[in-house]
């Protein structure tokens, strides 16, 4: 199973519409300060289920919607699609007939979520538990956020030992 | 699971005590139980650069700090091969000769597992296959841009 | 005590509004007042890069956060001139560009303050008047040895 | 007032004693990972009064005496000395006369300190008292840990407060 498309649209600062394509094995994401690159990480974190604003640098879920700038207006939704590539049949259980898997998230003004599991809606709980066995997820050590990489170092024993069952 | 948390622990601490000297050329950790009743126990890493003799974890240096953190983070991996990872600014912290062992770790990860990573630093950015460069031309939108190394090297100067 | 807070307050706050925009090349900063009583308020900063609309300081990108946080430390300096000044590695979450603007601030104010900094960064190193390098020939034993330019970019790949 | 000399011995990885000249307003100290130079700057806050062995990355007090490396032997005392060039009378008071001043610090591994002033032994609150209104001191805003720039932006409004009057 791989990652090959991030579909972002409304989502923080990515106000237009954008697909980021995955192709190969090593993909480098650069840019100056502040123009965006740890809002993708955010994105992906979100669209699996992360529902604390504050693990998303906000202080409430609508602050993931684009908020506006000196040349635009504020929009009403915040939407995130994952394309998976599934022709290796990793995701198991009623899925592993797909070879392409997307999940989506749509958040609106008013704070609510609407999952799709490719194309059709669900519940959050399916997005996770798709994931299971996989060791992904909004909180996986597969996803190290900007300064987060000594979080580990500086658990505490029995937060390690934690975070060593889920991984398990 | 009793039996199966020891049997991860266990499984952890292998790879960390392969990974880590090869990281580190040298040097020694592993993960330790704190505690006497396996149930409730909980976990602590031990780790020495070579040459060293510091006792708790806490007394390493920012960089040595974020590459015992990696190699953790890689043997968590090998124990259950997520599809991919993504990695902000992991080699901040780094000098230029730990930039290249990390490239090196994270290259030869690659051959089974996709990853997706975030970097200021010119030498983290030659081992990509495909860069991506994000732009706010028009100030506080986000757009994508495909760029080569040159284009990147200039972007992170723009 | 009541007036004496709320002139530090205030010129902390002029310091800071003033700062910022040269640093980031517009937008603006400010400290604002949390809580309605003031000897018992609180102090929360707003921030804005040029073309931005963050509602809080927590929305800013990491490199934002550093540069926002240098300008709140440099107008504590403004109000309260410490003899010196030691930074460890605060360049590290900056792109080129914004080390350049870094750079520039602290020859601006090393002309009345003594800095001692510590960093990986080959643009940040032009800056220094001298430097020093830090080696463990020996595993585990610091020394230091007077470097050059070009032998400390050496060092630092050693 | 100008910091003319940082002096260590038997200092974390400062096993031989070491002095650091810092004849310049811009000084930069560079080395490769783990070599030392963050202990540099602890050292600095340490003789300058820090009590808390958990702020120098610590269990207790004698963990910043050199506890030995492959080829070396734990050894028995720290030493960290400050030397300014206070020939501008920056530090007032009863020391306004002394062009140099020396501030010292050494610690057994009884975990006792003993401070010295010009020499002359001292107590921890004397140092403290030099320093007073200069805007020094072992959490001044003047040292900036690795890793702690965003401290302040993450600090909450009661910290900054607290922060800022004691700036003043
Ligand atoms: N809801 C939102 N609407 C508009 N802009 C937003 C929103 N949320 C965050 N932003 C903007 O996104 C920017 C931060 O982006 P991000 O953290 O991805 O930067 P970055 O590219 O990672 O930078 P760095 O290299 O400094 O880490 C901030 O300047 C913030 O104003
Ligand atoms: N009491 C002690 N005795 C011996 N060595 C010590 C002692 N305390 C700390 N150290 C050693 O000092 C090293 C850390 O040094 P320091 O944090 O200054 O590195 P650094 O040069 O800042 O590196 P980086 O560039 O990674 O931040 C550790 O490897 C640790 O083992
Ligand atoms: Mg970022
Ligand atoms: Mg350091």
């Amino acid at each position: 199973m791989r990652l090959s498309r991030i579909k972002l649209a409304g989502f923080k600062s990515f106000v237009d519409p954008t697909t980021i394509e995955l192709n190969t094995d090593l993909s480098c994401v650069v840019g100056p300060n502040g123009c965006g690159k740890s809002n993708v990480i955010d994105a992906v974190r979100w669209v699996m289920g992360e529902s604390s604003a504050k693990q998303l640098r906000g202080e409430s879920m609508t602050d993931v919607i684009f908020n506006g700038s000196t040349t635009r207006k504020p929009v009403g939704q915040a939407s995130v699609e994952l394309v998976f590539d599934n022709s290796d049949g990793t995701l198991g259980g009623e899925y592993a007939a797909f070879t392409e898997i997307s999940i989506k998230r749509v958040v609106n003004r008013e704070s609510q979520s609407t999952y799709y599991l490719n194309g059709v809606r669900c519940r959050r709980r399916d997005i996770t538990h798709i994931f299971l066995g996989t060791g992904l997820g909004p909180r996986s050590y597969a996803i190290i956020e900007q300064g987060m990489i000594s979080r580990l170092i500086d658990a505490k024993p029995d937060e390690l030992r934690k975070y060593l069952e889920e991984t398990a | 699971t009793r039996d199966r948390f020891k049997e991860t622990f266990n499984t952890v601490n292998g790879y960390l005590s392969e990974l880590f000297p090869s990281i580190f050329n040298g040097g020694r950790a592993s993960l330790e139980l704190v505690g006497d009743n396996i149930l409730d126990a909980g976990v602590a890493i031990m780790a020495q650069p070579p040459g060293k003799k510091n006792s708790t974890i806490h007394m390493l240096s920012g960089g040595e700090k974020a590459l015992t953190a990696l190699a953790l983070v890689f043997s968590l991996f090998k124990l259950t091969p997520a599809p991919f990872c993504m990695l902000d600014e992991v080699d901040a912290p780094l000098d230029d000769t730990n930039v290249g062992r990390y490239c090196g770790l994270v290259k030869e990860m690659s051959k089974s597992l996709q990853f997706i990573y975030i970097t200021h630093n010119k030498i983290s950015m030659e081992m990509a296959d495909h860069m991506m460069g994000v732009t706010m031309k028009e100030p506080g939108a986000s757009r994508i841009v495909s760029v080569n190394i040159n284009e990147a090297v200039e972007m992170a100067e723009e």
